[in-house]
Formats: C-alpha cells, sequence, structure tokens
C-alpha cells in the first residue's frame, strides 16, 4: 500500500520537524505511482503531484505522525479538496418539471442509473416520469420499460422510429399534463467523437434545456476518463457525474480525472444492479479507496 | 515524436507517457522503456525514429498469440462461451461473431444464457434476427445453465455448426456470480468433454488496471481461451492488454470497432501497436 511505501521511503528519517524538498521528491515518486496504478489520468497525476509538493516542503511534521504519514495525510486532504466542496445534490427547477438528461459513452450504466435516480427521487416524494430516447439499441425501450415496472415509475416512449429530439420534446409536454415533477432521459451510448450523435445531444439540449445534464462514467475507466469528460463537457456543459460499478474493486482513479478536468462535482455512485443501489458521493471514501 | 529528436531523458520519458496513456500500466511501461534502453544500447541505435520501430517491433511481439483465430472447424458442433464484467459488449459482440460464421457459411445458435438483466433476451433475440441464427431462451429469472444445456441439446439434434452462449455480465470479484459461470461451464462440459471449445473474455477498452484483475479471475473461474477487446472505434487505446499478454498469454482474437453487425475485425498485433502511436 502506499502508507507502507511512503514509511519505507523515510525510514531513514528519524524525529525531523520538517519535510525537506528532497525527502518530498522522494516520496512524490511513490505518490505519482500510486495515482497511475489506481487510473488517475497521468497528466491529471502531474498537476495533482506539484500542487501537493507545495504543500508538503517544508511541513511541520505533527509530533503523533511519522514523515510518511504526514505526507499521506497532505495527499488524502489534497484529494479531499479536489474532489469534493460542491454542491452534490440535482438542481432543481423553480417551475416544474425538473429535466434531467443521462448522456455518456455506450455500456457505462445510464438506463441502470436513470432507474435508481428515478426510484431515489421517488422515495423523497418526487413524481418521475422515465423516457426512453435511445432509438438505436436493441432492446433499449424494452429495458427501459422493465426497469420502470420494477419501481412503479411511468416510461415514456415513442417507439424506435422517432426522432430523440421529438420524443424529449413530447416527454416534457406529457409530464406537464400528467403531474410528473422530474423528467428523466435516458439517451443511447455514444462517442464524444462521433459528431453526428454529440449533435444529437446538442438537439436535445436546446429543444428541452435540462436543468441537469449528468454524465455516467464507469468507474473502472483507465486514461480515457479525461477525453471522455472533457468533450461531452465542451459540447453540453455538465452538471455533474455519476460513477457507476463500484461495488466491484476498481480503484477509481477515474473519479478524479473527471472532477479534475470539467471541475464537475461527482453527485452519485452506483454500487450494484439493483435499482436501490445509488449512494451519494463520498469524496473522502473516494480518496481512501484511490490511494488503496 | 519528430524525426530530428534526440535519444535524450526527454525522448524516454515521451516514450513511457505514451504508453501510461494507452492504459498499458506505469509499472509495464517503466519495464517497456527499459529493456528498450538496453537493446538501444546494445544495438548502438543513433536516431530517435529508429527507436521508435524498434519499440513497436516489441510490443507487437508481447500481444503475438500463437492462436489468433477459433478453432471451431474439428468440432461439430463447436461451443463458445461469452462472458464478462458488465455493460462490455459481450451481447453485442455475439451478434457480430454469429454474423461473420454465417457469411462463412456456418449454421449458428444463440444461446440466451442471461437471464438476469432486463430486455437481454430480447436483446439478444434481435441480433439472432439480423444474423439468421437460430435462438434459444428460458423464461427470465431461469437458471443459465439450463439454457446453455437446452442450447447444447438443440444443436445437437439440428446439426448447428456453432453454438454461442451469452452470459450475463458480472464483477469478477462476486463470488456467487463466478460460481454460477462455472456450473454453466460444468454443465457444457458434462453435454461435451472438451466444450466450450472457446471461452471468450470481453473486455472494453476503455478499461484501466482493472482489467488485469478481470482477466486473472475469469481465467482462474472458467479458463480463457482468448479475449474481444471492444469499443476500440473510440479514443481509448487498450494498452492492458500487453500486460494481459505478457503475464497470463491469453490471445486477443477479435477486436470490436463499432455498434454494427460488420463491425468485427480478426486482431492484428502491428495495427494495434501502430494505433496506439496515432
Ligand atoms: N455491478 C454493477 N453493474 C451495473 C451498475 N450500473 C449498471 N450496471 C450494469 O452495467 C450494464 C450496463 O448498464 P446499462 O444501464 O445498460 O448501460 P447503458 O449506459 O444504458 O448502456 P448503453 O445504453 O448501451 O450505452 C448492465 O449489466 C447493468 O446492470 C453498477 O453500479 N454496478
Ligand atoms: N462504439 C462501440 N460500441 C460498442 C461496441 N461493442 C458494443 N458496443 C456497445 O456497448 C453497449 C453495451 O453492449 P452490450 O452488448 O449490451 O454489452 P454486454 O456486455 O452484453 O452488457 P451486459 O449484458 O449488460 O453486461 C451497447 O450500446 C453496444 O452497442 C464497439 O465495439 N464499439
Ligand atoms: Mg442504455
Ligand atoms: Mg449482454
Amino acid at each position: 500500500s502506499l502508507s507502507e511505501k511512503l514509511q519505507n521511503t523515510f525510514k531513514k528519517l528519524k524525529g525531523k520537524g520538517k519535510l525537506s524538498e528532497k525527502d518530498v521528491k522522494e516520496a512524490m515518486r511513490e505518490v505519482r505511482m500510486a495515482l497511475l496504478e489506481a487510473d488517475v489520468n497521468y497528466k491529471v497525476v502531474k498537476d495533482f503531484v506539484n500542487k501537493v509538493k507545495e504543500r508538503a516542503v517544508g511541513a511541520e511534521v505533527l509530533k503523533s505522525l511519522t514523515p510518511g504519514q504526514q505526507v499521506i495525510k497532505i495527499v488524502h486532504e489534497e484529494l479531499i479538496d479536489l474532489m469534493g466542496g460542491t454542491n452534490s445534490s440535482i438542481n432543481i427547477a423553480s417551475k416544474p418539471p425538473t429535466i434531467i438528461m443521462m448522456v455518456g459513452l455506450q455500456g457505462a450504466g445510464k438506463t441502470t442509473t436513470a432507474g435508481k435516480l428515478g426510484a431515489n427521487l421517488k422515495k423523497k416524494g418526487r413524481r418521475p416520469l422515465l423516457v426512453a430516447c435511445d432509438v438505436y439499441r436493441p432492446a433499449a425501450i424494452h429495458q427501459l420499460e422493465v426497469v420502470g415496472s420494477q419501481i412503479d415509475i411511468p416510461v415514456f416512449s415513442m417507439g424506435d422510429r422517432q426522432n430523440p429530439v421529438n420524443i424529449a420534446k413530447a416527454a416534457v409536454s406529457h409530464a406537464e399534463n400528467h403531474g410528473n415533477d422530474t423528467v428523466i432521459l435516458d439517451t443511447a451510448g455514444r462517442l464524444h467523437i462521433n459528431e453526428e450523435l454529440m449533435d444529437e445531444l446538442k438537439n436535445i439540449k436546446a429543444e428541452v434545456k435540462p436543468h441537469e445534464i449528468l454524465l455516467v462514467v464507469d468507474a473502472m475507466t483507465g486514461q480515457d476518463a479525461v477525453n471522455v469528460a472533457e468533450q461531452f463537457n465542451e459540447a453540453l456543459g455538465i452538471d455533474g457525474a455519476v460513477l457507476t460499478k463500484l461495488d466491484g474493486d476498481t480503484r477509481g482513479g477515474a473519479a478524479l480525472s473527471v472532477k479534475a478536468v470539467t471541475g464537475c462535482p461527482i453527485k452519485y455512485i452506483g454500487v450494484g444492479e439493483k435499482l436501490d443501489a445509488l449512494e451519494d458521493f463520498h469524496p473522502d471514501r473516494m480518496a481512501s479507496r484511490i490511494l488503496g | 515524436i519528430s524525426l530530428n529528436k534526440e535519444i535524450d531523458e526527454d525522448f524516454y520519458e515521451e516514450l513511457e507517457e505514451i504508453l501510461i496513456g494507452a492504459d498499458v500500466g506505469v509499472n509495464a511501461s517503466l519495464q517497456i522503456v527499459e529493456s528498450l534502453r538496453d537493446k538501444v544500447k546494445e544495438r548502438k541505435i543513433k536516431k530517435a525514429d529508429e527507436v521508435k520501430e524498434l519499440l513497436k517491433e516489441e510490443l507487437a511481439k508481447i500481444v503475438e498469440g500463437k492462436s489468433q483465430g477459433l478453432n471451431l472447424n474439428e468440432h461439430q458442433p463447436a461451443v463458445i462461451m461469452v462472458v464478462g464484467v458488465n455493460g462490455v459488449g459481450k451481447t453485442t459482440t455475439i451478434g457480430k461473431l454469429a454474423f461473420k460464421f454465417k457469411e462463412e457459411g456456418k449454421k449458428v445458435l444463440l444461446a440466451a444464457g442471461d437471464t438476469f438483466r432486463a430486455a437481454a433476451i430480447e436483446q439478444l433475440e434481435v441480433w439472432a434476427n439480423r444474423s439468421g441464427s437460430g435462438f434459444i431462451k428460458h423464461q427470465q429469472g431461469s437458471d443459465p445453465a439450463a439454457v446453455a444445456f437446452d442450447a447444447i441439446q438443440a444443436a445437437k439434434s439440428r446439426g448447428t455448426d456453432v453454438v454461442i452462449i451469452d452470459t450475463a455480465g458480472r464483477l469478477q470479484t462476486k463470488v456467487n456470480l463466478m460460481q454460477e459461470l462455472q456450473k454453466v461451464k460444468r454443465v457444457i462440459q458434462k453435454e461435451i468433454p472438451d466444450a466450450p471449445h472457446e471461452t471468450l473474455l470481453v473486455l472494453d477498452a476503455t478499461t484501466g488496471q482493472n482489467a488485469i484483475s478481470q482477466a486473472k479471475l475469469f481465467d482462474e473461474t472458467v479458463n480463457l481461451s482468448g479475449i474481444v477487446l471492444t469499443k476500440l472505434d473510440g479514443t481509448a487505446k487498450g494498452g492492458v492488454v500487453f500486460g494481459i499478454c505478457s503475464e497470463m498469454e491469453i490471445p486477443v482474437k477479435f477486436i470490436g470497432i463499432g455498434e454494427r453487425i460488420e463491425d468485427l475485425r480478426e486482431f492484428n498485433p502491428e495495427n494495434f501497436v501502430e494505433a496506439l502511436f496515432d
């Protein structure tokens, strides 16, 4: 673990009052390795390590800590600072319905997360409507309908022959006429480099003006997380992210990459396949997980 | 990397960053560049672009599997089991494989072994129709092993050439789900002793270092014969396969390059390595 490696790095210095530049340089090598192994993007790691270095050099080693523990404390605090400290709840519209749009790469967990979010909001007393805007993937509409029936939430669909922009527009009218105060748009998975499909999302956004655009990201995503987050944010302006499949053993460095490159908070995490497996994001727990 | 570059520390660091940025992993990248440095010294290489070419050769060697294709012709029916974590592209890949075999004149049967996820059976049925394959399914929530058994019986009686068994996505750390997979395999083996003839792990090219854990645990559970690396039409490079191929010797057999039925290619080590440097 990183703490063991840092204990080794600092084994030869006992009872020093402050961390010297040489001590810190050695420690940063271990921190860099740990973050890269955790799938944090290497450019994000570079910036992060420089930030930590500034804080660590000349830092007082608390009497209760070893130099290694002092460095870990600084790294931990910097990670929490970077990933936390922002609004982590959904933007609610002043005039209903609140419109939430789920976007992201193929297979990230959008459809499942749309259901989880619906169930979560329903528990809090809201009246959500799930909307089937994926007209491409085989049985995608059926999948959302099954999800909706499992949590007793209505699903709006117009089949797979309609344009997703029209479906979204019609869904919002439907919500207004049926007292649904929240509309959750499930969109098809797509590559950030597919111009046509990214335009489709821009068109949906222009048509229904979502109050919340959530980027759904698979927690096991590697270095590419930066490209994906950057492009989706540039195209649409992301309000928040959901990191899925955190019930596995992936370190989840993508969390740091996404936050660092977009400034957008991670609002929820997916921790299972069932529709109740959605939790609030806790930056301190994520920091510990990433550091391993 | 420009052609007039000096072979200095910055140059080697740049190569390391290309590898790390491609998800090769920090330790593997350091080892690869370290061994490259030795070879450059040994062979007294002076030009930067020659070093780059040598690196490409060394990388291609790592992923050159001895058996690139699928060994299906000596068995009837040949049985392929497809496994992997959630959302990587198993069901879509099965549709693509079925289409490929159909084009080769083979009679294909698809088994809806994902009896858990919403609309998984319906999704595979669309691919069965698109690829002109037979289709075996049970009720939602039924035992996947029973579906596999049923499919093999049907294949034997229909003179099917290839049976492809879809399984539910599962994270490799879920012990009970991995045990379920072992049961499906045991049932297949009981019906045809050397089946499944291919057990393919589907890996998403956007996956980082967790792919190593996926390959390791799925291999320990059901013994993998190959990997299909999907979503290479994105910007991710799939560099995790270098670690997997060198540590576990599981060959990459196919790559997925899109969502259409024809978007499957046989794995080509040279093309794959070239793409790392794009
Ligand atoms: N273990 C686990 N599985 C998840 C989680 N979230 C989603 N999944 C699974 O991941 C797979 C993909 O989920 P989907 O909801 O279909 O993903 P999607 O983003 O809608 O996929 P596309 O529409 O094809 O882009 C399914 O097998 C889900 O059950 C999670 O938090 N944990
Ligand atoms: N761009 C791209 N998308 C792909 C590729 N292969 C699969 N997909 C997409 O990835 C998403 C998930 O594919 P599935 O076939 O449902 O994945 P799966 O592994 O069967 O998912 P689960 O059964 O839920 O675990 C779908 O939107 C597919 O269209 C590929 O090579 N390229
Ligand atoms: Mg979906
Ligand atoms: Mg599937």
